[in-house]
């Protein structure tokens, strides 16, 4: 998936990486220093519909449907995440104990059209 | 909102640099905290000394791995009450009631000092708060050391796991060659200070599916 740039109109991944310190946050949550917090945008027109940019098979069943029924379907194809992985977090929680866990799911890594 | 120029999702308006960050922090603090399971930042009033800290952070490095979006715990000792004997030390942690709970696994890591000759032997009860005198307490394990230095404990998560009171209050008593207790000439067991004992701990996942998977 193409990382978007400013004038990319097309689905894209928009990266931000969040440090913990402007958050305030660097004196409860001790390992990362931050984390990426990226999120998908930008336009799905029909002929990107179901190309998530690694699943090519699956774009192109969506593709010959298309061809087969009305070129212009009803429905709207998004730019939605197609790959994330977890975020592993050490923390102090409320009693001062010191937590390690993994969040599931917390960055997105690919994004493509629905 | 930039001048002119057009959101590529909604076609709507875009927002102005400063904006957009404003919103992507505000939305970091949702995505961490849902995803711990907090409602609020924690408060911490009494953060763990840096060289106790760094210490038991070691514990938890590579090689230890808690099971897919589930929790491992460092509980430092907060709570020493003065001790009967030098061969006796009460501590006390603090778990928040899913951890004490959900616990599995659980190891007591404690430094005993070299002052003492030959094998050292170790008894660690748990206290049963609200009962009468007699039956305050629970042998968890017993355990022979010979040299002095940081020990690990392996407890029964079963004796440490609680439904009502997330204060979790061990004692452990030590005895010398020839079970005489009292000769111990001074404390055996480093309970304070950045020595203190702390609980190593392993916690199922949280969640409404952890429970059913566990009981299967």
């Amino acid at each position: 998936t193409p990382t978007c740039e400013p004038e990319t109109p097309l689905c894209c991944r928009r990266d931000h990486y969040v440090d913990f310190r402007e958050l305030g946050w660097r004196d409860w949550i001790l390992q990362p220093e931050g984390y990426q917090l990226n999120y998908c945008s930008g336009q799905c027109p029909p002929h990107l519909a179901g190309s998530p940019g690694i699943a090519a098979s699956f774009h192109s069943a969506v593709f010959s449907l298309l061809k087969a029924n009305n070129p212009w379907p009803l429905g709207t194809s998004c730019c939605v995440p197609t790959a994330r992985r977890p975020l592993s977090l050490l923390y102090l929680d409320h009693d001062g104990n010191v937590v390690k866990t993994d969040v599931p799911d917390m960055v997105v890594e690919a994004c493509g059209c629905s | 909102q930039g001048a002119g120029s057009v959101c590529p999702s909604c076609g709507g308006p875009t927002l102005a640099p400063q904006a957009e960050r404003a919103l992507v922090l505000e939305l970091a603090k949702q995505q961490i905290l849902e995803g711990l399971h907090l409602t609020s930042r924690p408060r911490i009033t009494h953060p763990p000394p840096q060289a106790a800290l760094t210490r038991a952070l070691r514990r938890l490095q590579p090689g230890s791995v808690a099971p897919v979006n589930g929790e491992e715990v460092i509980s430092f000792a907060t709570i020493t009450e003065p001790s009967t004997s030098a061969c006796s030390s009460v501590l006390t942690f603090h778990l928040s009631t899913a951890q004490s709970r959900h616990l599995y696994h659980a190891r007591l890591w404690l430094r005993v000092l070299p002052t003492f000759p030959g094998t050292l032997s170790l008894r660690t009860f748990r206290w049963n708060p609200g009962r009468r005198r007699r039956e305050s307490r629970t042998l968890l394990a017993e355990h022979q050391m010979t040299t002095p230095g940081w020990h690990a404990l392996t407890l029964p998560s079963s004796g440490l796991r609680g439904e009502a009171s997330a204060v979790l209050k061990l004692q452990v008593d030590c005895r010398l060659p020839g079970g005489n207790a009292t000769a111990a000439p001074q404390r055996l067991v480093d309970t304070a200070g950045d020595e203190r004992p702390f609980l190593e701990l392993k916690i199922w996942p949280k969640g409404p599916g952890a429970g059913r998977t566990r009981r299967r």
